[in-house]
């Protein structure tokens, strides 16, 4: 994750948000109830509460708007920017949240109808549904002689006999100063007569009437709804299709993408494209108005996009329909406010692989394993053990056989040397096969192992090359080759200058080379020279891209990096792409 | 007789289309502006190519696509998927 430059938070919990204007894509309670669902998204897993206001100063003003819409940063028609979000702050539009009214905006999966009087309740339509025989999937004025399109709510209206009506200006209007009256045709503006919607008058593109004979007298109006048969964006948004029509003298019964490049279904708007040129893009799946609310939201509170495709704020919109927020996205929104005592955080991913139950917990002499834990075979993976020649470890005495590794609050350091993750805490360390599901082994004690090192590990690892153990621990280092023992010895001699005050991690670089890590910044090192290369110090942001700069362990395992801050690890590839966050407890330990 | 040439699909420029159809070089540059990842002065510096390319990386890289440094199929396509404004690199 990422949050803006300086960190930019609110300084309160007590977040308070108001609902400007209204898409006339959705009824306006379930926008409310989209935008009350994205908040809660974020108050889940932070100390952070949302309350609506319908007036006075708020933090979060949300408006849908078209264009340029007030800000300077101008929508652009039909897909492509679908919303934006300013972070918290006190200038005009700090944390204020803005969507493109020239997308079609649904939960996602289609138009989301809500019907109005009729005997359903106000239940949603059900599409595709059956009437006299005929199956619809869309609203219909079939029926009927007043022009009232209507559906049905369940399956078959013939069997069922369950209906209600469905938006349009015929039925009430929204936002304006009517009172959802619903408009009156034809109507006078500007001495001209109208008998529809129009977008005369306005520069926004929304559609709008006169809920009186005469807009010039009464100066009564509302915004139309859009029928859900009604095209987006094009050059006339909410009116719609007129089947059959023409297009380069060919006839057309229904959208086509022909004449465009984009493969885009579109329709004209009169019977005659070619005289008229009047078309919109064919009603589509549209945009969930929560999940990308959910993002918005994300950046007015002070997050910025991340690089991890699954995460709620990677910059760009997929639909979801189970959604659950990433453990990135918890990660960063906890950075900033902490986390609250709402739901536990976050939910485990899907490509995490279940953990088998009642694996007991690990004792290093505990001799039985359920039968589907593998048990360890090898010497180096025996509970006793320190450094041979080849810098494999053998011998040493389990300490505190009680003290799990599961229970331990962050590692000092850890690091895979040979076929074992180590894991170092105060004195102690444990390790586990890297390979396959076998037991944590451990406590040991640190200085049984390798008498020279103090209590405090802060980074290790060993080289492939000349098989020699680095060990870090403040602005000292020591390095063990077998029993041999070179240090403490000051970083200063690696060519590493005095003002770093630690290491933080290390990821082996082939045969030979280290990166050491502090904060933003990493060297490499020549293992065998036992000094850092020239050109170092380089930025860590420059190539990581996308992991926290303060990473408490940052250490390569199965051939992959990884950057940990307690509880969540970011997992990167050799190509330094981010593939995969997750908890180094579950996913990396396999804690139960 | 002269053979008969198969008709290509005709692309028409539609009325009132805010983002038009543009060449995919004009797509890039002007995505890699307005997301924060090529500035303004990089692009009239002269550095043509060498200046996009190094651009697309960072957006690869930023976004998880393979990182080609080329305007290759994937990268046009999440230049043209819809996306939030906010830019991903600088405020």
């Amino acid at each position: 994750f990422q949050t803006f430059q300086g960190d930019l938070k609110w300084d309160h919990t007590d977040i308070t948000y108001q609902v400007l204007n209204y898409s006339p894509d959705l009824d306006a309670s379930i926008i409310e109830d989209a935008f009350q669902r994205a908040f809660k998204v974020w108050s889940d897993v932070t100390p952070l509460t949302f309350t609506r206001k319908e007036r006075g100063k708020v933090d979060i003003e949300i408006r849908f708007g078209t264009e340029e819409h007030g800000d300077g940063y101008p929508f652009d028609g039909k897909d492509g920017l679908l919303a934006h979000a300013f972070p918290p702050g006190k200038d005009r539009f700090s944390g204020d949240a803005h969507f493109d009214d020239d997308e079609s905006w649904t939960l996602g999966t289609g138009s989301v109808v809500k019907t109005y009087y009729g005997n359903a309740n106000g239940a949603l339509c059900h599409f595709p549904y059956i009437f006299e025989g005929k199956s619809y999937s869309t609203c219909t004025t079939d029926g009927r002689s007043d022009g009232l399109p209507w559906c049905a709510t369940t399956a078959s209206f013939d069997q069922d006999k369950t209906y209600g009506f469905c938006p349009s200006e015929l039925l009430y209007t929204f936002d304006g100063n009517s009172d959802g009256a619903k408009c009156v045709f034809p109507f006078v503006f500007e001495g001209k007569s109208y008998d529809g919607c129009t977008t005369e008058g306005r520069t926004d593109g929304y559609r709008w009437c006169a809920t009186t004979d005469n807009f010039d007298q009464d100066k009564k109006y509302g915004f139309c709804p859009t029928r859900d048969t009604a095209v987006f964006g094009g050059n006339s948004p909410g009116e719609e299709c007129v089947f059959p029509f023409t297009f380069l003298r060919q006839t057309y019964s229904a959208c086509t993408s022909e004449g465009r490049s984009d493969g885009k279904l579109w329709c004209a708007t009169t019977s005659d494209y070619d005289t008229d040129k009047k078309w919109g893009f064919c009603p589509d799946k549209g945009y969930s108005l929560f999940l990308v609310a959910a993002h918005e939201f994300g950046h007015s509170l002070g997050l910025e996009h991340s690089s991890i495709q699954d995460a709620l704020m990677y910059p760009m919109y997929r639909y979801v329909a189970d959604f659950h927020l990433h453990s990135d996205d918890v990660a960063g929104i906890q950075f900033l406010y902490g986390s609250g005592t709402g739901p536990s955080p976050p939910t485990r991913r899907p490509d995490v692989p279940t953990r088998r139950p009642n694996v007991p917990t690990q004792r290093p002499d505990v001799p039985t394993q359920r039968p589907d834990v593998p048990t360890q075979t090898t010497t180096e993976a025996d509970d006793t053990s320190t450094s041979g020649e080849d810098g494999s470890v053998t011998e040493s005495t389990p300490v505190e056989p009680t003290s799990d590794a599961c229970k331990v609050q962050g590692f000092d350091a850890v690091t895979q040397i040979k076929k074992e993750l180590y894991l170092f805490k105060n004195g102690q360390y444990w390790k586990k096969p890297a390979a396959g599901m076998g037991p944590i082994k451990g406590p040991l004690r640190i200085q049984d192992t390798w008498p020279a090192l103090p209590d405090v590990v802060d980074a290790a690892f060993q080289d492939k090359l000349t098989k020699k153990l680095f060990f870090f621990s403040g602005q000292r280092f020591w390095v063990y080759q077998g029993t041999r023992v070179l240090g403490p010895r000051s970083i200063e001699k690696l060519g590493i200058s005095r003002d770093v005050p630690k290491i933080f991690g290390v990821l082996q670089k082939g045969r030979g080379k280290a990166l050491l890590f502090h904060e933003d910044k990493y060297w490499r090192l020549d293992a065998k020279a036992e000094r850092v290369d020239q050109g170092y110090p380089k930025r860590t942001d420059d190539v990581f891209s996308g992991v926290p700069l303060d990473s408490q362990n940052i250490f390569l395992y199965q051939g992959k990096y990884h950057f940990c801050r307690n509880p969540f690890c970011w997992r990167m590839t050799p190509q330094y792409q981010v593939d995969k966050v997750g908890y180094l407890k579950y996913d990396i330990l396999e804690c139960p | 007789v002269p053979l008969q040439q198969e008709q290509a699909p005709v692309v028409i420029s539609f009325p009132g289309e805010l983002v038009s159809q543009r060449s995919d070089v004009e797509l890039a540059t002007h995505y890699l502006q307005h997301f924060g990842y090529l500035k303004e002065s990089e692009i009239s510096g002269g550095g043509g190519q060498v200046t996009l390319a190094s651009a697309l990386k960072k957006m690869q890289q930023r976004l998880g696509l393979k990182e080609t440094g080329q305007l290759d199929s994937p990268t046009l396509d999440a230049m043209r998927a819809p996306r939030c404004g906010v830019p991903d690199v600088g405020s």
